[in-house]
């Protein structure tokens, strides 16, 4: 969290009094509370910025502003709504607040007020999301730039996870050895607290020096106890939840097809760093999984015929093979996939690879079809149809240009996901990190079952695959209020046999499990269905048939409403105090998707700079706060005409 | 035309403008170790306005890549490139990708030109129409260096050499002429110079109205900022 006074040519500083993040996890829900208190020093009014980051997979859920003893509170609109009154402000010269595009995991959101001379502001900025366990742990990450010594600094988290916590784990990337021991962790069996409160001086760069030491991540990461094959459930006042990652499974072989982008596009960095990552997945291939390479460009070629058991040799090969790739040409992406599909199932048919296997292609690409077939949505059918859901398609969208939701859809409709790969230095682990996610299936096809009258409005209750490090989630609510048990039944199929358990769920009993806390927050297990729901409606908007999506929007806004989340298709409305500069003038924060996020990262390349409400050309200053963002754009030089 | 060094690690810019007679030539980039060259070449209105003011523009740009034989004139008529022994001719009202050997290009219809050139360096050219019957202006061009990181040390031209940063402080900052754009001193190079507080624009998002960039406008022609004179630059053709 941080607070910026406007750039003015005699900058006055405004006090921040205090910066607060206080997050509360139950049962992998986050629900963090940001709250930052500034004084305005100067002897006339001014304008306060606030600003600070969220995770992307975080919805916020409330704003206030304290000014005076009153407090303007945020409102979830329509995001239709939100932006005709957005739009009347703009148009009368007023300023809005906006969420940006931060960084590949974050986003900020930034609002600013006139406070009188001598006054107080608070702010307080609320978000929830559903931690993700990945690669087997849940993160929690707050960014913290206060920019300046703050009399009163403070983060506190708390976790509650009735499964038990397994183990908790702290680091930021600005602790140094005199900070470090200030971090308090403490652990018990069902409830973890983490606490870090530097004074004044401890925050200080150096002694007597106004700098701080405080500007960077700090992040928490843990994992939960895992006994029951059938994962734990929980139900709280009417909603349940079940979280599925049984201990003790043994991983499936997979057969993997490679499908490799090695157009002129892909040409330098990118082409490098292919070769660099598929040398290291190539390594991590297991004795029993089948593998095959199909680079592309305007040709598609083969490193051989058929897909090849991963044997120390024929890994050696297959290295050799990708360090030769090089990159030229056109992108026929069409014509790569579907020989990636023919090739898994010429193999499934004519047994040359394990019955009991997962079928996989792994794309990797920079987009822009340009040869074979090139219309995006000819490409998703034309995939989904050969593939007659026999196999999955994760796709690596390589680079900052990438039409990710081009992929996504190609993905989603192929049982797989994509994701977005950044360039920089570190996309070889970007890369291989995701392999490591994926590669590593313990069952597939699973199927959550619960009794048709025992529960209502489930999440999806089928997954194509439950991988190593993960966990499955499904939520619902319960027909009968008063259930406090009902049967739970998961099937898959695993690597020698199939995977069924069965067994009766219990409602918990939270005074027991924590009876020294006051009730926590009591409509987590609601919140976090609801959550859940619009997330995988928001997905269903993407892939679904026109009706499905129509359907999916309708009740994404209708939950998102209700809830009070802002998702894509909500805003959070914010009516600031009126001044003497200006009646009330609407604040608007909304939720950027993938695609928005991309194309903000587009303009920042390009456009890199503040934008200043002001009508004085701004002036950076070395006494004045100035925004910072993750990786400093590069410089740009052009000449133009007036 | 205007000249923009944007600095986003010090959150701030400079501009200066630089004018001439129409159809000079100046060099704006010149790496001599990775072979690049871009030349531009400016032109007038075509008549005096009634404020008396000639003002200039680029109209016409040659880019030599010597490693990758890659020879370009891109001109507000078209787009001519030329590689080895192969020619080809763009016109702006087309839009068209292009991946070559060491070179993408991707124009977009009546707007931009996107060259990205093999381990050296990627710019935009943007094509400003105009009006075919406006009593004074013409179409021009503006000429946007995007990535130049694998340059050499050694590269120099009105734009080249920033590419490598430049080292800068302000101080003194007093009421200007115009209320809205106060002045300063800047020192730079070991030398203190009048700068005055303004915008110039950025057209890559809004190519109708371009978006104001805040900078630091150094008067008669950038002096005192680059190196030498502005007259330094005049070469006589465009390759």
């Amino acid at each position: 969290a941080r607070l910026l006074q406007k750039r003015s040519t005699q900058p006055v500083r405004a006090e921040v009094l205090s910066v607060k993040v206080d997050c509360a996890v139950t049962s992998r829900f986050a629900h963090t509370v940001m709250t930052s208190t500034a004084l305005n020093k100067a002897n006339v009014s001014q304008e306060i910025f606030f600003e600070v980051e969220l995770p992307k997979t975080a919805f916020i859920t409330n704003f206030s502003m304290e000014i005076d003893g009153q407090v303007y509170v945020g409102e979830v609109k329509e995001k239709e709504t939100a932006k005709k009154q957005y739009e009347k402000a703009v148009s009368s010269g007023q300023t809005a607040g906006l969420v940006k595009a931060s960084g590949r995991k974050m986003e900020t959101f930034s609002v600013s007020v006139n406070i009188a001379a001598e006054s107080n502001v608070t702010f307080v900025l609320t978000h929830e999301e559903l931690l993700q366990r990945k690669l087997g742990q849940y993160e929690i990450l707050t960014r913290v730039k206060p920019k300046q010594l703050v009399q009163e600094f403070q983060i506190v988290a708390n976790i509650y996870e009735p499964q038990g916590i397994a183990y908790v784990e702290t680091h930021a990337t600005f602790l140094s050895n005199e900070l470090l021991p200030l971090v308090e962790k403490t652990v018990t069996e069902k409830k973890a607290h983490i606490a870090f409160s530097p004074s004044l001086d401890q925050q200080r760069k150096c002694p007597g020096c106004d700098g701080t030491l405080i500007d960077g991540d700090f992040v928490i990461m843990y994992d939960v106890k895992r006994t029951s094959s059938l994962g734990d459930i929980q139900i709280v006042n009417g909603y349940f939840v079940h979280f599925f990652a049984p201990p003790g499974l043994s991983r499936v072989p997979t057969n993997v097809v490679f499908v490799i982008d090695r157009s002129g596009s892909m040409s330098g960095n990118k082409m490098h760093q292919t070769r660099e990552a598929m040398v290291a997945i190539l390594q991590d291939l297991k004795e029993d999984d089948y593998f095959a390479i199909v680079p592309f460009d305007d040709e598609i070629i083969w490193w051989k015929e058929t897909l090849t058991k991963a044997t120390k040799e024929n890994v050696t090969e297959a290295t050799e093979y990708v360090k030769g790739l090089y990159a030229s040409g056109g992108t026929n992406i069409n014509g790569a996939l579907l020989k990636g599909v023919n090739m898994l199932l010429t193999d499934r048919a004519e047994k040359r690879i394990p019955e009991r296997s997962i079928n996989m292609i792994l794309l990797l690409t920079d987009g822009m079809p340009n040869h074979g077939e090139t219309d995006p949505k000819r490409i998703q059918e034309n995939m989904a149809s050969a593939n007659a859901g026999n196999m999955t398609l994760f796709s690596l969208g390589f680079g900052n240009d990438v039409d990710y939701s081009f992929l996504n859809v190609l993905s989603q409709k192929n049982k797989g996901l994509a994701r977005r790969i950044f360039e920089g230095s570190d996309a070889t682990l970007q890369l291989k990190g995701f392999y490591e996610e994926v590669s590593s299936p313990l069952l597939s096809e699973v199927d959550l079952r619960y009794p048709d009258n025992a529960v209502d409005l489930l999440t999806s209750n089928h997954f194509s695959q439950l991988f190593n490090g993960s966990e499955i989630v499904v939520a619902g609510r319960l027909a009968d209020n008063n259930l406090d048990n009902f049967l739970v039944e998961v099937v898959g199929q695993g690597f020698e046999d199939n995977f069924q358990v069965q067994g009766k769920s219990a409602a918990l009993d939270w005074a027991t499990t924590y009876p020294d806390e006051k009730y926590i927050f009591g409509d987590f297990t609601e919140r976090l269905w609801a959550y859940l729901t619009i997330q995988q409606l928001l997905e269903k908007r993407k892939s679904g048939s026109s009706d499905e999506k129509v359907n999916a929007t309708a009740k994404a806004l209708d939950m998102s409403l209700r809830y009070s989340f802002v998702t894509p298709l909500t805003s959070m409305v914010v009516t600031k105090p009126e001044t003497e500069k200006g009646p009330d003038s609407p604040l608007i924060a909304d939720k950027l998707t993938e695609e928005e996020r991309q194309q903000a990262e587009r303009n920042s390349r390009y456009h890199h700079r503040q934008t200043f409400p002001s009508y004085n050309a701004p002036i950076p200053s070395s006494n004045v706060p100035v925004p910072s963002y993750n990786a400093p754009a590069p410089p740009s030089y052009f000449v133009d005409g007036d | 035309p205007h000249f923009m060094i944007e600095l986003p690690n010090k959150d701030d810019a400079l501009c200066f403008n630089i004018n001439d007679k129409p159809g000079t030539i100046f060099t704006l980039v010149k790496d001599t170790k990775s072979g690049i060259l871009v030349n531009g070449q400016i032109i007038g209105d075509k008549q005096i306005p009634a404020d008396g003011k000639i003002y200039t523009y680029f109209w016409r740009f040659g880019i030599i890549h010597r490693n990758l034989g890659v020879k370009m004139e891109v001109s507000t008529n078209g787009i001519s490139v030329f590689q080895d022994d192969s020619r080809l001719k763009l016109r702006w009202s087309n839009t068209t990708s292009i991946k070559g050997d060491g070179m993408d290009i991707l124009l977009t219809k009546d707007r931009s030109l996107t060259v990205t050139l093999k381990d050296s360096v990627k710019f935009v050219i943007l094509l400003h129409k105009v009006w075919k019957k406006h009593p004074y202006h013409r179409d021009y061009l503006g000429f946007y260096t995007l990535d130049t990181h694998l340059l050499s040390p050694s590269v120099h031209g009105l734009l080249g050499q920033f590419y490598h940063g430049i080292e800068y402080t302000v101080s003194n900052l007093r009421p200007g002429e115009v209320p809205e754009k106060p002045d300063a001193t800047m020192h730079v190079k070991g030398r203190e110079l009048n700068v005055t507080r303004g915008w110039q624009r950025d057209f890559r998002s809004d190519v109708k109205n371009g978006e104001n960039v805040p900078c630091w406008f150094i008067h008669r022609n950038g002096t005192g900022l680059i190196d030498g004179e502005a007259s330094d630059y005049i070469v006589s053709g465009l390759f």
